[in-house]
């Protein structure tokens, strides 16, 4: 599987619908201190089933929604979208492109769609699994984190090997 | 199950040793059980051991030293189990610019089978891109995409 | 002892504002007793908005934003109470160029109470130096000094 | 006061004895990674009256004597030597200069020494004390640990205030 495009609208600084389409390769990200770089990060996290709202940075769930800035007002919606390249079928479902889409109001609700068919989150992080890419897999190193791996007690480090064992 | 895992860990073990070399210019590193007889259940212990150096605790490295031997066993998980995606943010933050190429290169080994999106401060590392995006911030706390592709050597704004 | 520590916080509080707006260009900071009828027993809470953002918890902020409120505190707190003598361990490192530039112009206004001792991989940083020491490990395992002064403009081995 | 000059022996990868010279205003240090530089904050922070290992990174204070190289024994004694410019009389000691020394034998012996005359660590930590210049001091920070100050528990953060106010 091949990961196509981000696509963001409200999520933290992404105030406008905004998207990323990737390329096989290196895809570098840039930009000065606090531009919303780790955001993206936060953003395939949390589309891909992340319901820590600290591990994302914030104190609940609701932090990932824009909640404004000198010009403009918050918003009611944080919508992320991912879209994989699935010829190999590497994810479990029979389609050549596949869509996952999060979408979080500020009443609280929330959807969850695979190819614009409404789904549980379940359904989401169950389509991800063997993959090697999930919301807290090895595969995604956070800003600060990549020490964790030699630091942290063997124990923690026993929970990367299970998962990738 | 048991199997299963002694098998990947065996392979982690290889190439967590390969990996540090590779990336050390040398040395030696390797990943322990601490209960042989209980491999599904205990802990798992880290040594590393840069070139020229003493073994030691390896809470004794320095920061580069710590980031490079934990990308060196990230990767050598990678191989095991080969993730579609891999998603490094600011992982070179402590690295030197000799460290930072090695790095690279690495990097450049598993494109074969994964994509990479990198974020990253150091000129270095986005030379390695094939694509490279800016984010900016021109509105006050509006995050907005600018593409910046190499090929053409020139900012394009999008 | 609580008048004295209630002065002080009101120092702190005052400069940590300043200087945060020094390095961000903007915003506000502030640091808050999270109960002000037991001064010398409760937390002390900090918020900080940089410029053009919306007031959010501060663990929100991104690496680098961090890095700089922490070190308007910090340096808040040597106002209050200045040391003769700091010392920065590669405190830089999350920092862009442009946030580099203003952290290096705050240390050089302190030069007048403290000397610094600033260990940094960033070339910028090194450029508002007095005097400069590479640390070398030509043989495996040994540190040695080498002595580079600015003045000069060469390397002087010795 | 002012810092004059740091002398190492022994004292992790500073196996030959090494001095460092310190002029007003301010000192850069710099060097590959692993070359021993947050060594050198390690050693004031011990000769200050530090006392746990695992705060100088090792697991035991042994630790920091140098333990061996590829091409070196292991010795038996690690010493730091901080001198200080004192003619303002910051320190309690009437001196204008000021020298504190701390030994560290691989026997387990310690040894410490203010001007040449031993002395016991907790004179050291004295001499120090209302200076703002202590082992654990908020004017050392070290490597990784910046970000402490806004991230840490308000309660820990109590501790550096109270320090400083
Ligand atoms: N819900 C939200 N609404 C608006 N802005 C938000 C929201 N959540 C986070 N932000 C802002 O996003 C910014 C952080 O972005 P991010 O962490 O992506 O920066 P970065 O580009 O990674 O920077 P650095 O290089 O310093 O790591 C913060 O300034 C924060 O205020
Ligand atoms: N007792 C000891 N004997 C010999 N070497 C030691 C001892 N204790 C630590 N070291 C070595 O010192 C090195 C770490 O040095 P230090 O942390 O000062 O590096 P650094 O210059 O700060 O690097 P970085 O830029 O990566 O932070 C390690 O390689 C470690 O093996
Ligand atoms: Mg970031
Ligand atoms: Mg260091």
């Amino acid at each position: 599987m091949k990961l196509r495009k981000l696509e963001l609208h409200g999520f933290k600084s992404f105030a406008d619908r905004t998207d990323f389409v990737f390329e096989d390769g290196i895809t570098a990200i840039v930009g000065p201190n606090g531009c919303g770089k780790s955001n993206l990060v936060d953003a395939v996290r949390w589309v891909l089933g992340e319901q820590s709202a600290k591990s994302l940075r914030g104190s609940q769930m609701m932090d990932v929604i824009f909640n404004g800035s000198a010009t403009r007002k918050s918003q009611g919606l944080a919508e992320v979208t991912l879209t994989f390249d699935n010829t190999d079928r590497a994810l479990s479902c029979d389609s050549d492109f596949v869509g996952v889409t999060r979408k979080l109001y500020r009443s609280g609700e929330s959807e969850y769609l695979i190819n614009k068919n409404a789904c549980r989150l379940k359904d989401i992080r169950e389509l991800f699994l063997d993959t090697g890419l999930g919301y807290d897999s090895y595969s995604i190193i956070e800003q600060g984190k990549v020490e964790l791996l030699v630091q942290s007690s063997s124990i923690e480090r026993r929970a990367v090997f299970d998962e990738a064992a | 199950s048991r199997e299963l895992f002694l098998t990947s860990f065996a392979e982690i073990r290889e190439r967590f040793g390969e990996f540090f070399r590779k990336l050390f210019g040398g040395g030696r590193a390797d990943v322990l059980l601490s209960d042989p007889d209980d491999p599904l259940e205990c802990g798992i212990e880290i040594i590393a051991r840069p070139p020229g150096k003493e073994l030691q605790s390896i809470s004794l490295l320095s920061g580069g030293e710590k980031t490079l031997a934990a990308v060196a066993l990230l990767f050598a998980i990678f191989r095991s189990k080969p993730s579609p995606l891999c998603i490094l943010d600011e992982v070179d933050a402590a690295l030197d610019e000799a460290n930072n190429d090695r790095f690279n290169a690495l990097v450049r080994e598993f494109l074969v089978d994964s994509q990479f999106i990198i974020i990253t401060h150091a000129k270095r590392t986005m030379t390695i891109a094939d694509v490279l995006y800016g984010v900016t911030m021109q509105e006050p706390g509006i995050s907005k995409r600018v593409s910046v592709k190499f090929e053409n050597q020139s900012a394009a704004v999008a």
